[in-house]
């Protein structure tokens, strides 16, 4: 499974739709503090299935809808989209016959959140399942959050090695 | 449990050593666990000597000489199971310009090796400069985020403001 | 003793209240002590606004943001009690440049008001290009450090170097 | 009281005597990682009377002393001076009657450590007292160490408001 495009609308502050498209090698991310940077990696593991609020700096789920700003009022909202190319097929991708698969979080104030693969609604555990199934997930080693190394560095030897058995 | 868990300790091993020599072109570096009646229980210790000097515990290192020391631990785990995708926030921050240059082409050959797609979040002109493409995150309007494509030199301007 | 402290804690407010909004060119933020019965066992929050942003407590901003408005609070503590040094290790790491320069500004205004005397160590060329001297430590021979006196251009060749 | 010079030898990595003129306005130490910047904060920090080896990255307080390299070996001693300008006289430091105060910490392996001001014996009690006299020392809020500013971020409120007493 290759990812291909990450899609955000109404994810922290994301307020309108915004993508990033997800090429070979290696792609940057820049701009000053407090753009929104971190909130795209947090968008995708959110979509991974992430279900706590305070690894992702909130208190509780429905903080990381679009809260409002001077210019803005707040969402109601918030929808996040990868795209993953499944041409080849294989493992737990192999249950899709789609050559492309859309993977869809979206969680509305008073409601909770709902997952959806090309629009059929799953459940949490499919997603979380098909992306360990792929090596990676929200906590996987693949992921260095900010601060994370730092974190690395700092715990103590018992809490590094469940650090390191979190991402194997 | 036990068995599977010291075959695994022992492979990260391995690559944590190999990573670690590149990253600081030279020295040495090893995993051990600390003392548990079950292994289950152990601790992860990080003994580390970038080239020149005595090995040390890693707290003894400098805040840059440690990020690097980490990072190859991190990616020895990775390699033990590479996933398609990879992103990293920030993490270059500590580190000088040699060791962002060495850090930046250790993922170059780990995106070749594994094909894994690398998303990179930084601060540092250096890392800017060795990536294949770039987007900037803007807040033309107050509090609302946007993302555009931009080439290195408005990339420099836009690191630049806020 | 519990007087003394909510005196202290109502000086330090003003402090940084005033040395956030320098900092941010903007904004507003304001420290609150936790409920406790006793105002000695309260714990310190902080909230914060960058401008055109929502209040929020300090774990909603970014990374930069954090260490900006920490860097508030630990000058609103020092300006209550100045002392004739200031040593500060690498504390811009995590800010862009525009919020490096006017931290910058922050320490040139703190050093005339108060003459004291900082040294300041950093990897980020924009710090290095607002100070008024510049010394560089070395490790020509492997482990043994050395200091020397160095300019700008040197200084950027330096940090490069291992 | 004017900071005007700090010098070290056989300190951590700094093995022959080197030194840091301390003039007005603000002084930038820049280097690659390792070279020994962090080194010189903590000579600073311990001369005033750090007395935690783990503040200091050691395990014990003897970890400070040079203990050698591919090209060198260890030290046996560690000696770190301050030197202050005191034509004003104020404070505590009017105690002292020369223009020039050079305050000195050595320590030899095996014998523990000792403090010296203008060569004569003192306790490091009077050493933190005259630096605490001029609203400094080693946990003064105007000493910032690498890392301390996330360890402020991170705290819970209750050691923020530690940390924060211990500076004022
Ligand atoms: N629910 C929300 N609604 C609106 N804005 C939000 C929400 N949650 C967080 N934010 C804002 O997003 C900003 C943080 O963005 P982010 O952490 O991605 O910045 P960054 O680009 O990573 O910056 P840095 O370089 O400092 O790490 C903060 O200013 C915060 O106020
Ligand atoms: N007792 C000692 N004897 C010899 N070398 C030591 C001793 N203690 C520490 N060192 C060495 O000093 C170096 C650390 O120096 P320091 O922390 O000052 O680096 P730095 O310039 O601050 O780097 P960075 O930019 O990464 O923070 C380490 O490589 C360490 O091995
Ligand atoms: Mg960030
Ligand atoms: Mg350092």
């Amino acid at each position: 499974m290759i990812f291909t495009n990450l899609k955000m609308t109404g994810f922290k502050s994301f307020a309108e739709p915004e993508h990033i498209s997800i090429d070979e090698g290696m792609t940057g991310i820049v701009g000053p503090n407090g753009c929104g940077k971190s909130n795209i990696v947090e968008s995708l593991r959110w979509l991974m299935g992430e279900s706590s609020a305070k690894s992702m700096r909130g208190g509780e789920l429905e903080d990381i809808i679009f809260a409002g700003s001077a210019s803005r009022p707040s969402r109601n909202f918030a929808e996040v989209t990868l795209t993953l190319d499944n041409t080849e097929k294989k493992g737990s991708a192999a249950q899709f016959a789609d050559d492309d698969l859309e993977i869809t979080r979206r969680i509305e104030r008073g409601k909770g959140s709902s997952f959806k693969i090309n629009g059929k609604a799953v459940r949490a555990r499919d997603v979380q399942l098909l992306f360990a199934d792929m090596a990676t997930g929200s906590r996987s080693s693949g992921i260095v959050s900010q601060g994370k190394v730092g974190a690395l560095i700092n715990a103590k030897p018992v809490e590094r090695r469940n650090l390191l058995e979190e991402a194997a | 449990g036990r068995e599977r868990l010291l075959k695994s300790f022992a492979e990260v091993n391995r690559y944590f050593e190999t990573l670690f020599k590149s990253l600081f072109n030279g020295g040495s570096a090893e995993l051990t666990l600390t003392e548990a009646d079950d292994p289950l229980d152990a601790g992860l210790e990080i003994l580390a000597s970038p080239p020149g000097k005595k090995l040390q515990s890693l707290s003894l290192l400098s805040g840059g000489e440690q990020a690097l020391t980490a990072l190859a631990l991190i990616f020895a785990v990775f390699l033990t199971n590479p996933s398609p995708i990879c992103i990293l926030d920030e993490v270059d921050a500590p580190l000088d310009d040699t060791n962002v240059a060495r850090f930046c082409d250790m993922l170059g050959q780990i995106a070749e090796e594994t094909g894994t797609r690398f998303i990179v979040v930084t601060h540092h002109r250096l890392t800017m400069a060795k990536m294949d493409r770039l987007y900037g995150v803007t807040m033309e309007q107050k509090g609302v985020s946007r993302i555009v494509s931009v080439d290195l030199q408005t990339a420099e301007r836009f690191k630049e403001s806020a």
